[in-house]
C-alpha cells in the first residue's frame, strides 16, 4: 500500500464522444486502490465539476433561496455517486481496448497488463447500460 | 504542475487517496513525460 501509481486517464476514443470529455487526467493514487476505486473517483470528480461549470454559469441569475435549493440537490446526486457509472479500459496491443475488472488492483493492472515503466495509460466511458 | 486536486474515494471501508494536477510536467516522476 505504500507505492504509488501514476496513470494517465483519457476518455475512451471510441465509445465517448469526445465534445462531453476531452480532459486528460492525471492521477497518482496508491498501489492498493482498485479498479472499482478509480471509476469511483471520476465519477466523483465528473459530477463535482458538472456542478462547478452549472453554478458559474448561472452566477448573477440566481434568486435569494436558489442557493439552498442547489446545496440540496448536490448532497443527494453526490450520495448517488457509484463505481458503476464508468467502465475503465486498457489498450492491449492490438489496437483494441480491453475491460478491466473492478476488484483488481492498479498495482496487479501495472504488473499483469501494462509491464511498462511509464505512468499506467487508462480509458474510460460511460458504462453502457447506465 | 499547476493545480493539485485532492479526493479520497472509499469502497468496501477500504479509503484510497487520488491526487490529480492539470499537467504531467513536474507531477509524474519522469519516463517521457517530464
Amino acid at each position: 500500500p505504500g507505492s504509488e501509481i501514476e496513470l494517465v486517464f483519457r476518455p475512451h476514443p471510441l465509445l465517448v464522444n469526445t465534445q462531453d470529455y476531452s480532459q486528460t487526467r492525471y492521477v497518482k493514487t496508491t498501489a492498493n486502490a482498485t479498479v472499482d476505486h478509480l471509476s469511483k473517483y471520476l465519477a466523483l470528480r465528473i459530477a463535482l465539476e458538472d456542478r462547478q461549470r452549472d453554478s458559474q454559469s448561472d452566477a448573477g441569475t440566481e434568486k435569494e433561496g436558489g442557493a439552498k435549493g442547489e446545496e440540496a440537490a448536490t448532497g443527494a446526486s453526490l450520495k448517488n455517486i457509484s463505481e458503476k457509472q464508468y467502465t475503465i479500459y486498457i489498450p492491449t496491443s492490438g489496437g483494441q481496448f480491453s475491460t478491466l475488472n473492478g476488484s483488481l488492483t492498479l498495482e496487479l493492472v501495472n504488473e499483469k497488463y501494462w509491464k511498462v515503466r511509464k505512468p499506467l495509460e487508462l480509458y474510460y466511458a460511460p458504462t453502457k447500460d447506465q | 504542475p499547476g493545480e493539485v486536486t485532492v479526493t479520497d474515494v472509499t469502497i468496501n471501508s477500504l479509503t484510497v487517496t487520488f491526487r490529480e494536477a492539470l499537467a504531467a510536467k513536474g507531477f509524474f516522476r519522469g519516463w517521457g513525460l517530464e
